[in-house]
């Protein structure tokens, strides 16, 4: 099985979600989190003075799938999550050994 | 065949209204349903999918998409069922199970019409599609089975299954023909003969998902109870899985009872649009089975 | 070393350290994200309009141990965490190559 | 490539932050979280009464980076973020099998 970790401009989640639930793909955690990169924060003004926040809020997306649908689902997200501008966030995949679905004991591939 | 007709159109809207009464109490105890309805008896919606009062779930929605694929070949045809399964996927349904969602999308990925062997497919996900399947083969119990184990692996590659399955099938049969409710019991007791964990004589109460408890809740329900609406309610004050439970049990009580015993309410209160197809699936249905004499 | 990921109800967190403080582990990360999955969320009035909240909160626990207490950890935070109902969330396995404790440099299972 | 997560005390994000973009390392992505550990919580008035708040809030960074930098970049994250007392946090290193830049479709360390 992968995790395929997606951090994505937060207004693309709900595009990506339904993208997604077309491959038949519904579950799925996500959180939110700051990005720092190439793309700048915009400026505030704070007493009087001027203060480019320095991070951008992102959404994070983990998605644990069988490994046998990681370019598929790779590919999608990337299509869907992207706007050319830069800023649109990363992808991530990294190998995850075992898993349990806590309500029925479930494991591997069957319990996602 | 004016009879079979009726009790086809009572077996499918049997389905329909088990799962939409069913599905107010799915997940609940006992004790919560009678700390919170003292008997749930009235088709409301709500639920853990916040249904809308007379809303079906998959069990009814699975079944109609079973029958329409039939119905549009004008026979089986494996392919056309798994391809509304994914059309069905696909539209947002209010829920889908997680075995089920799992074989769709290997149909939709890979093709797959059967889906290896698993220990984990014990539950009710093709039990409870059993009601197409039986009206389409009225008068030829080996088709039904054939076609029984078929759809069934299209999700739930397991003999516990599989058997219930064609239990399922054979009592819709058996009782859309007339029988009484001593050749049922001995039905149930041909299964039981099989695979002892199925036997209910001294029901515990279980009505999870597993199909073992979920066929368990409904025979001791259906034998100890003498109408349709009191099989039906007492199924789904035993929470669980209770909209299977209760579709299973509307199904079998449904072709047992026929159309008159259905409560005038419960109809009433079904999903239009689902009542008008799936009583002109099971007519339609019907007049495809060898027991029309079509030629 | 591995990192055992939980994704469980937020109720279930008290019972989940305590179960785990037993087992003599009393260090975790813990953050607070959004699950997607079978269980539905609850219907909130907007305008005189229904809509179904499509996230559930969700308490995700991020435990490192030693490879040798994996499965005894899994078993434990499964039988806690469940309730039986939809929603109870996800364990997942996956290998940490390297850990530091940065207070003292240390490294490996020590840091732990 | 590999992922480097740090757990730190949410003060050193800015020293942790410059010292890497010393080393040319600008992007990362970073997230609020809950500590549990030795570091023992402030204790709370809540209607007369003390309470041991018993979480520590943390910062999580994360950090994918080629493979050849990790332990240049370990060492000075744990350098900055490292005050003596209990508490300091944690980092730890996996693997991460695919990387890809939404915006251009890039893959690999081109991509971080
Ligand atoms: N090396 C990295 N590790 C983890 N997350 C990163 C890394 N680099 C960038 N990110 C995340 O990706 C987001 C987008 O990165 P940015 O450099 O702004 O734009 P782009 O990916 O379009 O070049 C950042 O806001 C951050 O959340
Ligand atoms: N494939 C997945 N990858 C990551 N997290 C998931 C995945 N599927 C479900 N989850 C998480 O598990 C939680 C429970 O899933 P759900 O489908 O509602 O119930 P259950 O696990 O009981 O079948 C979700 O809210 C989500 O946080
Ligand atoms: N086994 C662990 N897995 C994941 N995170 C941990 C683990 N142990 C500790 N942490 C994180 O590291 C932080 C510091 O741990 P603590 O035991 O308080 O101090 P120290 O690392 O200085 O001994 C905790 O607040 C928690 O966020
Ligand atoms: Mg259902
Ligand atoms: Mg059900």
């Amino acid at each position: 099985m992968k995790k395929v970790e997606c951090i994505i401009k937060p207004f693309k989640l709900d595009d990506v979600k339904t993208a997604l639930s077309d491959l038949g793909i519904a579950g799925m955690t996500v959180s939110e989190v700051r990005g720092f990169g190439r793309q700048k924060g915009h400026t505030e003004l704070y007493r009087g003075a001027e203060y480019q926040i320095d991070f951008i809020p992102k959404v994070k997306i983990d998605l644990v799938i069988p490994e046998d649908q990681v370019n598929e689902v790779v590919e999608l997200v990337q299509k869907e999550a992207c706007t050319g501008r830069i800023g649109d966030g990363k992808i991530f995949v990294s190998d995850v050994g075992q898993a349990v679905r806590i309500r029925t004991g479930e494991t591997g591939p069957e319990s996602l | 065949f004016d009879t079979v007709l009726a009790r086809a159109r009572a077996t499918y809207l049997g389905l329909a209204i088990g799962d939409a009464l069913g599905a107010t109490t799915e997940f609940m105890t006992p004790g919560e349903i009678k700390a919170q309805f003292k008997v749930h008896r009235k088709i409301i919606g709500g639920g853990w999918l916040y249904l809308k009062p007379g809303q079906v779930t998959d069990d009814t929605e699975m079944s109609i998409a079973l029958g329409r694929a039939v119905l549009s070949s004008g026979g089986w045809d494996l392919q056309g069922i798994a391809d509304n399964f994914v059309t069905w996927m696909r539209s947002k349904p209010v829920d889908i199970g997680s075995t089920c969602r799992r074989g769709i999308r290997d149909y939709m990925l890979k093709g797959q019409l059967e889906t290896p062997y698993n220990d984990w497919d014990a539950g009710n996900g093709a039990a409870m599609r059993m009601a197409p399947v039986a009206l389409l083969t009225l008068g030829d119990e080996e088709a039904m089975s054939r076609f029984a184990i078929s759809q069934a692996h299209l999700t739930h590659n397991h003999p516990l299954s599989d058997a219930a399955c064609i239990t399922i099938g054979r009592m819709i049969h058996q009782a859309i023909g007339s029988c009484d409710r001593f050749q049922l019991h001995a039905t149930t007791r041909e299964l039981v003969a099989e695979y002892k964990s199925f036997r209910f004589n001294k029901y515990q109460g279980n009505a999870s998902s597993y199909v073992v408890d979920t066929l368990q809740t409904v025979f001791h329900y259906f034998f100890t109870t003498a109408d349709f609406e009191e099989c039906l309610v007492a199924v789904v004050n035993q929470g669980g899985d209770a909209d299977t439970t209760g579709a299973i049990a509307g199904m079998i009580a449904g072709a047992f009872y026929g159309l008159d015993a259905i409560p005038l309410r419960w109809l009433k209160k079904l999903n239009r649009d689902v009542r008008i197809e799936v009583e002109q699936q099971a007519v339609d249905l019907a007049k495809l089975s060898p027991w029309s004499g079509d030629p």
